[in-house]
C-alpha cells in the first residue's frame, strides 16, 4: 500500500543544508504493523511526514496504492490525510484552548460524509475511552499531564478510523503499564486490518510489531521481522 | 535541601476538581540522585513544578535550604529559578524563532554577575557539546528533531551551573544510546555535586538513580534504594 522508491530530504537551511533522507526505498503492504527505530535525528520523523504526506521528498518516488503522490492535487491530499491517514505526532500538536473532547472531535468534522452531532460525540467520546481518558474529556491541553496528551493525540489520530496509521514515538511519554495498554490496543486494531507505522525508541514496545526497520543517518539500514512477545 | 511537608495540589476546572497531590512528605539531601516514577498523570510534573518554584502547592510546606518558599518576594524566586534550579520540562518550552545556541544562552543574561559575552557563548557551547549537538547550533526548534531539542531543553537547564537539577522525562524522545549517554553524563555531573530529581518512566534509566520514589495517584507509594548497575 505505501511504496517508497529512492526518496531522499535535504533541509536548506541559510549556507548549511541537512541530508535527512539520503535514499529510501521501502515496501509496506497493507495490514503490517512496522516499527521503526533508530538514533536521535536520523531521520524517522522526516520519513513519517513524508510517508503522511505533510511533507514532499526532494527527490524519488512515493506511490500510495500504486498512485504517485506527486500528482495529486491540494484537495486530494488534504482527503487522504483526514480519512485514509492517521497521524500521531511526536509534539502532539494538539488545539490549546479546546478540550480534549473537541480535538478529538475536529477531525470528523471535515469528513465528507455529513456525520450527526450525536455520532460525532459518540465516536469521540469511544477513542477517548480506549485510551483512558473518559474521565479528562472536558480538560483543555494545559489541565492535561504530557501522558494525557499523548493520548489525546492518538485518540485523535483513530477517530477517523483511518487505513493506516503513523504514529511517531505514541508511548515517549507513558509508563510502562499505560504504554503495554496502548500498544496492545493497537495490535488489536492492527488484527482488524488497520496498517501500522509506528516510530519508538523503545525495544520492548517494538516488539510488539511484526517488522522492525533500523534507520541511521538517513538510510535503512536493517529491516527484519521483528521476534514476536 | 529540599523538604516537602504534607504538600498537597488540587486544581479547579471549572466545577470539576483535581486532587493532583494529596499529601507528599518527601526530603532530599544535597548531592542526591533520585528518580521519580508513576503512571501518567499521578501527579510526577506537579510536584517537579512545585519543587521547581513554578506553582504554589494548595496547603502543605515546602523547605529550600532550610527557608520556607512561601515567604520568598518574586525577585528572591526568580534568582532562585534561574541560579539555583535548573527545569527540564516535559515540553521543553524552547523560543520558537531563537537558535539553539541562543535558548542555551538566555539563562545567562539573566544572572547579577555580569558575564562577558565571550563567556556567554562558550559557555553555551559547551553546555550544547555535551549533549552532542555541536552541529546544530544555529538550527531552530523547527529544524530540530524531537530527540534534538529535548537535548537542547537539558544543555538550557546546565548552562547556570544549578546547585540542583529537575529533570522531567529527560529521555522520553531519545533512543537507547543517546539515552544512556545523556544518563551516564547526568551520573557524572552528580557525582561532582549536583543534586538531581529526575522523572523516568523507564526502569533502566531510573536505576541508575540511587533512590526511586514511585508515585500513584497524588501520594508516594515507594521510596527505595535503586539496584545500582
Ligand atoms: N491545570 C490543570 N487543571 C486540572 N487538572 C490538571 C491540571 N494539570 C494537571 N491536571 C491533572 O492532574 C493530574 C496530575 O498531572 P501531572 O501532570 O502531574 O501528571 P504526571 O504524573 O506528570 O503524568 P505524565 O506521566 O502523563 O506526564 C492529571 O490527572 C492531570 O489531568
Ligand atoms: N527544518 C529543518 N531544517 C534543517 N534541518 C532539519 C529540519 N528538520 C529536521 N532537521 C534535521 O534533520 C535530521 C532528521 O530529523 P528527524 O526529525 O527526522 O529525526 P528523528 O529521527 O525523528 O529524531 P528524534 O528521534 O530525535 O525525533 C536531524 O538531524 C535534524 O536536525
Ligand atoms: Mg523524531
Ligand atoms: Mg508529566
Amino acid at each position: 500500500v505505501i511504496e517508497l522508491k529512492n526518496i531522499t530530504r535535504i533541509y536548506k537551511t541559510g549556507s548549511v543544508s541537512v541530508d535527512a533522507l539520503k535514499g529510501i526505498d521501502l515496501t509496506i503492504q497493507e495490514g503490517e504493523f512496522v516499527a521503526i527505530m533508530g538514533s536521535s535525528g536520523s531521520g524517522k520523523s522526516t520519513l513519517m511526514n513524508i510517508i503522511g504526506c505533510l511533507d514532499r521528498p526532494t527527490s524519488g518516488n512515493y506511490f500510495l496504492n500504486g498512485e504517485d503522490v506527486a500528482t495529486f492535487t491540494k484537495d486530494k491530499l488534504a482527503r487522504l490525510r483526514n480519512q485514509t491517514l492517521g497521524f500521531v505526532f511526536q509534539a502532539f500538536h494538539l488545539l490549546p484552548r479546546t478540550t480534549a473532547l473537541e480535538n478529538v472531535e475536529l477531525p470528523l468534522l471535515y469528513r465528507e460524509e455529513e456525520l450527526s452531532w450525536k455520532e460525532i460525540h459518540k465516536r469521540a467520546r469511544e477513542a477517548l475511552d480506549i485510551v483512558g481518558l473518559s474521565d479528562r474529556v472536558e480538560h483543555t491541553p494545559n489541565e492535561l499531564s504530557g501522558g494525557q496528551k499523548q493520548r489525546v493525540a492518538v485518540a485523535r489520530a483513530l477517530v477517523t478510523r483511518p487505513d493506516v496509521l503513523l504514529a511517531d514515538e505514541p508511548t515517549g511519554n507513558l509508563d510502562s503499564r499505560t504504554s503495554l495498554d496502548l500498544i496492545d490496543m493497537l495490535q488489536r486494531l492492527n488484527r482488524e486490518g488497520l496498517t501500522i507505522l509506528m516510530v519508538t525508541h523503545e525495544p520492548e514496545i517494538a516488539n510488539f510489531a511484526e517488522r522492525i526497520i533500523t534507520l541511521r543517518d538517513g538510510l535503512i539500514i536493517k529491516d527484519r521481522q521483528s521476534v514476536q512477545m
